[in-house]
């Protein structure tokens, strides 16, 4: 059965989307079967993946609301060995129109309980909130990845996030656990980096991956592309963090 | 009668809370009055000011519910010589509670209506979405200031934005307009830079500011002691630029 992964952390520009895109392409490359899920309005792994949100029939969004399945919209991405189940600036609608829904945090679930086999790894992007759709990825998902900048609004708005996991645990989700913390955007000259590293680890533990991902230009660049970073600059600093990354990702859940 | 500024962009750590929190140090510097509205559930502004928001008993999620004016929220920042109207946690809940509501999207509006002549200026800090918060936000405001770091995603973001402040216009509040989009983050060495920074002039014209703020780990540095960069180290690139930007801002404003 596939692992379903929440990419989340209500922090903005943490590297959420880069590290979807990345890592799904890395764990294509390991000959591993992807499906990225876009929970966010803004379409960023759509697009980063190569796929036009602006021109998309259907999206995230009818899924959610019960009015398409997860095999009629999913596409492959442009370049990188995995699908996409797109999304657009519809997605924005849902948040008000599923508050009186039945079952309106496990929408997402259950859609993707018809494609489990289809997939080794499902990674979901969630928008920077912890609103009704990152509740849908936190339902939906086995583990979470939460990407962070070492900076102090990053570190500060961890406790936040890691109330909201042990509510969904309570109360919808029993099996969810922090898979890890991944230290993105890192640059290892600035000793506000290094401080807030060392904050993490005493925090976290082992639950902080070793690889570390460096601030790359070229993971900045290859979005504009409609591309992964490991398609567009495969032999940058970047793209081979991310490849590390698939690496320790499935030596951590496979040999479990 | 005090100029409201929304401080929006739905993209994710683009220097929203930076640029708010730092403009406002920058105008109390000039003499003027100042107030700074924190609509981002992270409260990443309050703490930015030095305030504790676990502490607080109440916030601006009870001026929206109505439960609370501003005067007896507000607060003064630890230093910088501004005031806040503080946020936490608590305001997450506001988005779904506020639904059903009347006036849901000018509540804000109507609470700044009552200190309107105690204050020249009130910065709104918006969270990272188009939600019912920003738009409150966008409905309150007089017009809008768009930070932006010069890279594909948020460039991609603009036309969302863009589109979302003409419905605003045409619904709810026809005096709001772009006053600026303010480069953040800027790395003057980066092709990736100059060519997203193009697109806005050809785009944006004069509405893009003169004054661009670089990329400086002192003002990364400065919300750690609860302080303004220009409070930390107001020597710093960073705290310079946000210096000139008030400047800029003053004189585009208060001389039309
Ligand atoms: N390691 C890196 N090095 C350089 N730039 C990066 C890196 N990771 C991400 N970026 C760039 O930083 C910006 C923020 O990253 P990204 O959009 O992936 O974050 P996010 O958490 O998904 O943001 P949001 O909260 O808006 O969803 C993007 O412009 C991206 O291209
Ligand atoms: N000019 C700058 N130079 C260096 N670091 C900066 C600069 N501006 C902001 N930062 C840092 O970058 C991160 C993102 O900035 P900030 O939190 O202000 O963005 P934001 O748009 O408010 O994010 P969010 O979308 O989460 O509200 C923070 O850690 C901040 O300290
Ligand atoms: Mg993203
Ligand atoms: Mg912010």
């Amino acid at each position: 059965n596939a692992r379903v992964i929440a990419v989340a952390n209500q922090k903005g520009g943490v590297g959420k989307t880069t590290t979807v895109v990345n890592l799904a392409a890395g764990l294509a490359e390991l000959g591993r079967r992807v499906l990225i899920v876009d929970l966010d309005p803004q379409g960023n792994a759509t697009m980063g993946s190569g796929i036009a949100k602006q021109a998309l029939e259907q999206s995230v969004y009818h899924v959610l609301l019960g009015d398409a399945s997860v095999e009629e919209v999913r596409q492959p991405a442009k370049q990188g060995g995995y699908h996409v189940l797109p999304a657009n600036r519809d997605l924005g609608g849902a948040e008000l129109e599923l508050v009186n829904e039945l079952a309106r945090e496990a929408r997402l679930k259950n859609a993707l309980s018809l494609v489990d086999d289809q997939y080794d790894y499902v990674l979901i992007d969630c928008p920077p909130s912890l609103n009704l759709l990152t509740l849908n990825g936190l339902v939906a998902a086995n583990s979470v990845l939460i990407p962070m900048v070492c900076e102090y609004y990053a570190l500060e708005g961890l406790s936040d996030l890691v109330t909201t996991l042990r509510k969904v645990r309570a109360a919808v989700n029993p099996r969810i656990e922090i898979m890890g913390l991944l230290r993105t955007m890192f640059d290892a000259r600035s000793n506000l980096s290094q401080q807030v590293s060392e904050q993490l680890a005493s925090h976290f533990g082992s639950k902080v991956f070793e690889t570390v991902i460096p601030r790359n230009v070229r993971l900045a660049e290859a979005p504009s592309h409609g591309l992964p970073g490991l398609v567009y600059d495969r032999n940058a600093r970047g793209a081979q963090a991310y490849l590390a990354l698939a690496q320790e990702l499935t030596a951590r859940l496979e040999s479990a």
